[in-house]
């Protein structure tokens, strides 16, 4: 059963899942039509870029992390950037967007210099995000408990931040148990596309350097 | 493009709370 007090934990991780999103300005221009591969491609950097505000503001929120030790947040939030940016715009592919605007986002992702090497892993992280149906409080707690890695490079008090993970990840274990009845094994499931996160990271930085390059 | 370094810039300025510059 969810405690009042992990509920209560629960409505500060979503408040703020949802206060903090990518500026509807700079959502709209992925929507907008011809673009060209380079404009493609600092449209996805402005992307990034914004992203990671995004999950810092939103990190900022998550009860106890502030008090953690300066620089073990840092080495967190750079551990945590990508993979949260991946699980982030997941949702995007999975949630029942206007009819055209998936394709279009798809277009522009792959008319934007990025290798097919690195797309498929990508889009298939997309499309088994999307078969999950993920609830928001899901989406909220993956994400904050994504962050809340101990061992993260860097990390020095890694006792710390597993004392930050727990709760989320029971109240996670408890949330599943209740929204997904019928699928046991959904908890799990959860945490298997965390595995598969961490492989984008690797596919991530190889992208990033052969985009450098051409 | 952001590159790793560019990340820690975005991260540190975004936790300083300055995200106006």
């Amino acid at each position: 059963q969810i405690t009042k007090e992990q509920l209560g934990l629960m409505k500060v991780i979503v408040d703020a899942y949802n206060t903090h999103q990518i500026p509807q300005d700079v959502a709209k221009k992925l929507l907008q039509e011809q673009y060209s591969e380079e404009e493609n491609f600092l449209l996805l950097t402005e992307m990034a870029t914004s992203q990671v505000q995004v999950l810092v503001e939103f990190t900022k929120n998550i009860p106890g992390f502030l008090s953690l030790d300066h620089e073990d947040q840092i080495a967190l939030l750079k551990g945590s950037a990508v993979e949260a940016m991946f699980l982030r715009s997941a949702q995007v592919f999975s949630r029942k967007m206007p009819n055209g605007h998936t394709e279009v986002l798809e277009e522009r992702i792959r008319k934007s210099g990025i290798s097919e090497e690195f797309m498929t892993p990508m889009f298939n992280f997309y499309k088994s995000i999307g078969e999950l149906h993920m609830v928001q409080e899901e989406q909220a707690l993956l994400t904050a408990i994504t962050i809340l890695t101990p061992d993260r490079a860097y990390v020095k008090d890694q006792k710390a931040v597993e004392r930050l993970q727990e709760p989320m990840l029971d109240l996670l274990r408890k949330l599943c148990a209740l929204q997904h009845p019928q699928e046991p094994q959904y908890f799990a499931r959860l945490l298997g596309r965390l595995t598969e996160l961490r492989t984008l990271n690797h596919y991530h930085a190889e992208m990033l350097t052969s985009w450098r390059m051409n | 493009p952001a590159s790793n370094l560019g990340l820690e810039d975005i991260i540190r300025k975004a936790l300083m709370g300055n995200l106006e510059e």
